[in-house]
């Protein structure tokens, strides 16, 4: 899966996702990819935020919703991506899965599980090139 | 300082960073936040990101390829959204389209594919060599892993079909960890 934030020069916030689903799934199963508020959810007035995983697990929880909510209450992007990841893996410890999420200022981070670390991708004008960013799990 | 305009994109690889590029040109070109989310997203889905975005990735129990995507956007809180999308490439594009073209939010499986046909996509095979050699693999050795539980024959062991267990035969559904590739 790809989960992408787009924030134009106005501070408007579009979120996306596209995704071939999980492997070998039974046939009709979707994933939380195309579901609004679980693969993805902004917010103008908020932020956004965008999650990939085990979409199955990950969808019960609203994940990119839920995230967007706790910066809602004043939570960091970071602290918003963790509290929604620990959530989860407190019902669910073996899951994998990571939340990428920011302010409406651009302010982001990114919280995972399930894994050592998790990569993610920021390009701005402050950079020529885009950069990685590696949090760790 | 401002940090927008911004473009973030989860996953690290090679191909990701090219979305993220993609989608950043855009958005200084054009100034259109959506244009620059497609053009990203449909970046992924022509490179077949880490063969878990677009055609010939993580066939399922039949070795087809589906597809879903969802596009959102903040300011207007409009989405559209396609999931389990058969035989057209584009889904993101797709998605807007369904965002654009009707006042629903999602639309899922073959009349998902009706609709993008009408909206003028090409329906075309999903299928790869690299799918259909996944699948015959995965086949060879009993199915595993997949998403089976409380069925007979063990899903654990055996390929389908399977109907339901009663309760003697009941087996623990271990939740197999979601590898890299085996996720969303």
């Amino acid at each position: 899966t790809i989960g992408m934030v787009v924030i134009d020069y106005e501070g408007n916030i579009a979120v996306g996702t596209s995704s071939n689903g999980a492997n070998h799934k039974v046939p009709g199963r979707i994933g939380d990819s195309p579901i609004p508020g679980a693969g993805a959810y902004a917010d103008n007035d908020i932020g956004g935020a965008v999650s990939t995983g085990d979409g199955d697990i990950m969808m019960r929880f609203a994940s990119s919703y839920q995230t967007v909510h706790y910066i809602r209450e004043g939570k960091t992007p970071a602290k918003a991506a963790e509290i929604t990841i620990r959530t989860i893996s407190r019902k669910y410890p073996n899951f994998m899965g990571a939340i990428v999420a920011v302010d409406k200022k651009g302010h982001f981070g990114a919280a995972c599980h399930g894994m050592n670390f998790f990569k993610f991708c920021m390009q701005n004008q402050y950079f020529t090139k885009v950069r990685i960013i590696s949090v760790t799990c | 300082q401002s940090q927008v305009p911004l473009v973030l994109t989860t996953w690290g690889t090679d191909d990701f960073q090219a979305a993220t590029t993609k989608a950043f040109l855009t958005l200084t070109k054009t100034y259109d936040r959506i244009e620059s989310l497609l053009d990203g997203l449909t970046e992924c889905e022509q490179l077949q990101c880490d063969g878990t975005v677009g055609f010939g990735g993580s066939p399922d129990e039949t070795g087809e390829t589906r597809l879903d995507a969802l596009i959102y956007d903040g300011l207007n809180h409009e989405m559209g959204a396609v999931g389990s999308l058969p035989n057209v490439k584009n889904a993101a594009r797709v998605a807007y389209a369904v965002m654009k073209y009707t006042k629903h939010s999602i639309l899922v499986g073959d009349y998902a594919a009706n609709f993008a046909v009408e909206m003028g996509f090409k329906r075309e095979s999903l299928y790869t060599n690299s799918s259909y050699a996944a699948h015959q693999k995965w086949i060879k050795q009993n199915c595993q892993p997949n998403y089976r539980k409380n069925v007979l024959p063990d899903p654990n062991k055996f390929c389908g079909p399977y109907k339901p267990a009663n309760d003697e035969d009941r087996f623990m559904f271990s939740h197999s960890q979601g590898s890299r590739r085996n996720h969303d």
